[in-house]
């Protein structure tokens, strides 16, 4: 029966469907994946993949993927990206256009911003059910943190460490952009 | 999948007990490494690593792409762990007070603060469990050293990454007497907030870049850090529930 299922499964899912967006943001853009809860083969697979579309001058919060190493594939616009490995090194920090193709390994923080005509970009990732961890926003490593060990650990005001907490809060991986970009 | 280990790393001919062999000093305490290129843990796929501590310092956030059990062999502290995709805090609207302009008490309102935070009590001869990737930080606020040692399953599935141990730091740096390239490469761990470009970081936090440039400046305080101003403050239960609590669980078993 196992055999009948494989060889029956479905092969390919519509990834750039705005109605079906995982992430969605008015202002910033919109994140469609598809993991083996969408797609099961991928579980055979143990591979998945995401579509990311940001908006003009929006961002991508910095984040770090837990399980998967993430190779994308620029296909229309631009975008400042930015990524560090565990060294705190700079990894890669420029422009990319479309076709370009940037591997990006596990746990290796990265970040984007779209330029001015948008950005929009394909992931393969090297897990069936990729999780990342975002370093901003509602369900970020430093919001999940006390005050205390935010000020303390960066040596600086209580209110400060509210702001990294709080800033950002209600966004969830796509920042629109601010006053100052 | 099956453990990526080399088989040739195991054609051991003789065992041997073994002490760190490096040794990082942070302000607030220490970090004791063992060889990680012996033959026992290569073939083993594991990496041990002994944090010492001191009184009132917090070892500071970071997280391990390979999961990690740590017991504690001396004294007590807070731990915090934040797991990837899961909600820690909960949220509340904010009192505000009279002396307060009309403009600040709207600014505080619109914002939460935390109305719980997990936060757990480990004493001496707890066994903790770190999966991979979550981050955790740990506070001593008990009255002698904290020691901890760790052992990280490097050859786990969960690492995708070859097998060197790493911690990624979002906080602190280098310590200044452990600075040298030699000792850099050894101890295969950095803040990787420092990394990025200031105005991204301002723009993704909202925060102005002065901000930024305290969080990305050199810290030389080192990995684990003394908390400035007294004890830090963490909301918790009361520890005699918690101690009631678990009498209870041993009680009904």
């Amino acid at each position: 029966g196992m055999e009948e299922a494989y060889c029956n499964m479905r092969i390919n899912m519509y990834l750039d469907n705005p109605k079906e967006a995982d992430v969605y943001s008015r202002q910033a853009g919109r994140l469609n994946s598809v993991n083996m809860n969408k797609l099961p083969i991928l579980r055979y697979m143990q591979m998945s993949a995401e579509k990311g579309n940001l908006y003009p001058n929006a961002m991508f919060a910095p984040h770090w993927s837990v399980n998967a190493h993430n190779i994308f594939y620029v296909t229309r616009g631009s975008a400042q990206v930015q990524a560090v490995g565990s060294n705190g090194n700079t990894v890669f920090n420029g422009r990319v256009n479309e076709g370009d193709l940037v591997v990006v390994p596990q746990y290796f923080a990265m970040m984007k911003r779209a330029d001015s005509n948008g950005f929009e970009w394909v992931s393969f990732k090297t897990s069936p059910l990729p999780v990342r961890s975002p370093l901003v926003g509602s369900r970020s490593t430093l919001k999940a943190m006390p005050v205390d060990v935010l000020a303390n650990s960066f040596q600086i005001s209580q209110k400060e460490a509210e702001d990294i907490k709080y800033n950002r809060e209600n966004h969830m991986f796509l920042l629109p952009p601010t006053s100052r970009s | 999948r099956t453990r990526q280990g080399d088989p040739q790393q195991c054609r051991i001919q003789q065992l041997s007990a073994s002490r760190p062999s490096r040794r990082i000093e942070s302000e607030g305490g220490v970090t004791e490494l063992w060889d990680e290129n012996e033959e026992q843990f290569q073939c083993a796929g594991v990496a041990a690593t002994r944090n010492i501590i001191q009184q009132n310092s917090l070892s500071l956030p970071n997280f391990s792409p390979s999961p990690r059990l740590v017991y504690i062999q001396q004294g007590r502290g807070l731990l915090g762990i934040s797991y990837p995709g899961c909600a820690e805090s909960y949220h509340s609207r904010r009192q505000s007070t009279s002396q307060q302009s009309p403009r600040e008490r709207q600014t505080e309102q619109q914002r939460g603060e935390d109305q719980h935070q997990k936060v757990h009590r480990i004493r001496r001869g707890d066994i903790v469990a770190l999966p991979a990737g979550a981050a955790h930080w740990c506070y001593n606020d008990g009255n002698e050293e904290l020691i901890a040692l760790s052992i990280t399953d490097v050859n786990s599935e969960t690492n995708q990454l070859d097998q060197t141990p790493r911690s990624f730091y979002l906080a602190g740096g280098e310590p200044k007497r452990s600075s040298t390239q030699q000792q850099k490469q050894q101890y295969n761990a950095n803040n990787i907030l420092r990394a990025f470009d200031e105005r991204m970081m301002a723009d993704a936090f909202d925060v102005p870049m002065e901000v930024v440039r305290k969080m990305q400046r050199e810290d030389e305080r080192g990995f684990i850090v003394k908390v400035e101003q007294g004890e830090m403050s963490m909301i918790r239960p009361d520890e005699e529930e918690d101690e009631e609590s678990e009498e209870r669980r041993r009680g009904s078993n």
